[in-house]
């Protein structure tokens, strides 16, 4: 219905100005609607400017800006609504370290919500992860998964002696 | 609802069945080098949750998710994925508990009568000769019973809370009336 | 041909000149944070070799390439790239020396008539009201004298040899008659 | 011309091949002209099998695959025609360590003929470089360069004695 669009609309935009505020120290980034041809619903226009620069086309930022600015869509819409989990691959591939560090920041506060499974190379995100799954093709062309279970501190489940959460 | 496994044979490069357990929640991390099979389990996800187009999953037709043999195997005759989840609020959800009671063959969700908690397990297999099957803890069900499960919680159709390699940095080019369909499911 | 200098003034997020001397040869690497102006230089180096599509830009329309203010700048008025090549062969080949030399007010390109190497600078400007400027060492000239000099170098029109950020995924799954054009570029 | 066109088509596609053994260590790499409904030209079919996988739809390969054998594709036309330089901006986004070094290693090879302008974030990928140009932002908005030339031995050219080659 579209009282029900519009009331989520409003929510998940307020959650967006939040989240890409967080991740970009700054900036304006929000959702607006616009006019449409062809149809009577209004399409969704995506602003997004990084502190200190000029608002201009979105396709005119960088790889990792995008890439920055979609993960913060995708968060605020979680802050609306929990998925039951989320697959998440490769989404950090454009960041530089130190956004990384912000999107480990973020999976943290969302992943009482939300069952965060992360594809990635990125050291950096590996360690934010309770359990890894470690995919291997021993025989070529045939995969194998052997899952690892990480303590919450350093590591090592055993040594800190709370039970596996 | 919280996923508690995944299970794959014979999809794409799994061959042999394999087995992601998940227990607790917090965040997991799918690690190991290219071409291993890492966006494969994704694209499993992705396929038992309804996914219809081929390309979406890399290939030119379904078939191309079955095990299509490497040096020192065959083909496989069949894919089968199953998701198995629990559903913390069973007795409270009509919706589910009418999909799995409903007709078409689907069962009652495991649990007991007083329990709070149910176990599902939603499994969808293809064979070579393209006959799909859809199962909703082991019984026959339409595809349409498992993707109603999930209506709203970003795993339905537009599937947003499944990002494919490379798909994040499409998100801010996408049409506007694309990402009004998303904010729709989530409404 | 080699590369010995790029500069940039108003282009994209260079409000202020800056410049990139190339001095031998080998691997070099551009580096630095997200959006701090990388993929805007090799923007560049495509659009001073003739770049037609503000799309190909990421922009909207070819202004879109002009420094557009920041929080302490105003917009620019114009952008202009340089390249600054040596053609180690200039005597003997009469392609370039014939282009710098021709009609259209292109000049002859630097260098002793007896020397081998020859130095010269390939600019472009663009400016708010849409008036485009092209110049081969200071002296105006059509685009299409531009781009011959690049003909079959992969700097040419497909220009192979400049792979944008996310097109490297792609080039496995252009069409077939896209790859035959990069083929025919390079024979 | 139809010839000349042919004449390279074989010569690059020799190379494509060695390319993509050197690089996946063993499999099938190459191009095949196929027929294109339309016209009399014939377009370019690309066969890519790592070793001990089967040959299947290109569409299938892994991110990270498909970005090697394109990378091995470029530096066979390289082979057959060096370009005067060639920009490859994150090219290495979705390799792994051990394939970046693959890709290092073909760099280093191909280095004499083509000047190669990187962008990376990838540590490995930078160590390759003589020179470094850093990008940076100081002012929001706007875009400085500073170039660092580095030795070839040990990053420091001062310390080996050898003029900046
Ligand atoms: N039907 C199939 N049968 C056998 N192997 C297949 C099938 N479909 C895909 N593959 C293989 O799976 C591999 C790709 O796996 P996947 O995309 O999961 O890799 P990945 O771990 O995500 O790697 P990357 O880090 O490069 O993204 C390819 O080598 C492909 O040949
Ligand atoms: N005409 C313009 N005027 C001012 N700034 C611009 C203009 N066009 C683009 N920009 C800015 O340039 C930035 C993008 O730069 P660029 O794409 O070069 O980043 P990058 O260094 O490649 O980053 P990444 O590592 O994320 O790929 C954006 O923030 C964008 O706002
Ligand atoms: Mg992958
Ligand atoms: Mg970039």
């Amino acid at each position: 219905s579209r009282k029900q669009f519009n009331e989520a609309f409003e929510e998940i935009n307020i959650n967006f100005r939040g989240m890409f505020a967080t991740l970009f120290g700054g900036g304006v980034g929000e959702m607006r609607l616009i006019e449409t041809e062809g149809t009577s619903e209004a399409g969704i226009e995506i602003v997004a400017s990084p502190p200190g620069k000029r608002l201009q086309n979105v396709a005119l930022l960088s790889g990792g800006e995008k890439s920055l600015a979609a993960i913060g869509l995708l968060m605020a819409i979680f802050q609306y609504k929990p998925s039951p989990f989320c697959v998440l691959d490769e989404v950090d591939a454009a960041l530089d370290d130190s956004n990384i560090v912000r999107f480990r920041r973020l999976l943290q506060q969302m992943a009482g919500q939300t069952q965060f499974i992360l594809i990635t190379h990125a050291k950096t995100t590996m360690e934010v992860a309770q359990t890894l799954y470690g995919v291997i093709m021993q025989e070529p062309g045939v995969s194998r998964v052997v899952s690892v279970k990480i303590g919450e501190h350093d590591g090592d489940a055993a040594t800190n002696g709370t039970p596996y959460a | 609802l919280k996923l508690k496994k995944i299970e794959l044979v014979g999809f794409k490069s799994f061959c042999d069945r394999q087995e992601l357990p998940f227990n607790g929640g917090g965040v997991s991390a799918v690690v190991g080098p290219n071409g291993c099979g890492k966006s494969n389990i994704s694209d499993s996800i992705s396929w038992v949750l309804g996914e219809r187009s081929a390309k979406s999953l890399r290939g030119s037709r379904m078939q191309d998710v079955i095990f299509n043999g490497s040096r020192d195997r065959k083909p496989s005759g069949m894919a089968s994925v199953s998701l198995t989840l629990l559903d913390p609020d069973a007795h409270l959800k009509p919706r589910t508990a009418l999909v799995a009671n409903g007709s078409n063959g689907a069962t009652r969700v495991n649990g007991s009568p007083n329990g709070r908690a149910a176990e599902f397990t939603i499994t969808r297999k293809l064979f070579r000769s393209g006959e799909s099957q859809y199962l909703i803890n082991g019984k026959l069900c339409r595809l349409r019973d498992i993707q109603d499960i999930f209506l709203g919680t970003g795993l339905g159709p537009e599937h947003y809370a499944i990002i494919e390699q490379g798909r994040i940095g499409q998100i801010l080019s996408s049409r506007p009336l694309d990402r009004r369909s998303i904010i729709e499911e989530a409404a």
